[in-house]
């Protein structure tokens, strides 16, 4: 089905961004 | 960065509800006071806006639109001391908020800037894990847009 295919390469796109994001240290220096 | 700004401004409002302010934090109407995005940041981090601080954004503002606008104008200035002081970044390529049309006009666009603004400080802030875990747990559009947001303010900042 496609429309599952995009539905999931959406939440893939998502989680990737917000987990690269918690990976990324602190902007706060020190 | 082509972002619906309507739909910018209505799914920050979604993701500020997640702060459980006192304030109400349902409507634009609701936001234009201050008192509910002063209480988020507070939540995000409070040895910058803290009690005091807090303490200055009056609640019971009514319709007066120079109460509103003195509220508006302490979160804006706050905040982007913060960026330049706790984040060391500087925020000045992004178009900062008209809050005169926030006020006087419940602008949407010129509210999601503001709330953009707040957006950045708490995916950048020394608790900022709890705060995009919150975000993911929110329904895929409203992450989608808060994604778009968080890309244009990462666009325009400089260290």
């Amino acid at each position: 089905d496609p429309n599952m295919k995009g539905a999931a390469a959406n939440e893939g796109v998502l989680a990737n961004f917000f987990n690269s994001l918690l990976s990324k240290k602190t902007g706060v220096p020190g | 960065m082509d972002v619906n700004k309507t739909v910018l401004c209505e799914s920050l409002i979604i993701w500020l509800q997640t702060f459980n302010t006192a304030a109400p934090c349902k409507t634009v109407d609701d936001l234009t006071s201050g008192a509910a995005m002063s209480q988020a940041l507070n939540q995000i981090d409070s040895s910058w806006f803290s009690e005091n601080w807090l303490a200055r954004i009056k609640e019971d503002v009514g319709d007066n639109v120079r109460l509103k606008m003195n509220n508006l104008k302490k979160i804006l200035q706050m905040m982007v001391d913060y960026y330049n002081e706790v984040l060391s970044q500087q925020v000045k390529d992004f178009p900062m908020p008209d809050l005169m049309r926030v006020v006087e006009n419940s602008d949407q666009i010129e509210l999601g800037r503001l709330l953009q603004l707040i957006l950045g400080c708490a995916i950048k802030c020394d608790r900022k894990q709890e705060y995009i875990q919150i975000i993911m747990t929110l329904e895929e559009s409203v992450q989608h847009v808060v994604m778009t947001a968080i890309q244009e303010l990462m666009s325009k900042e400089t260290m």
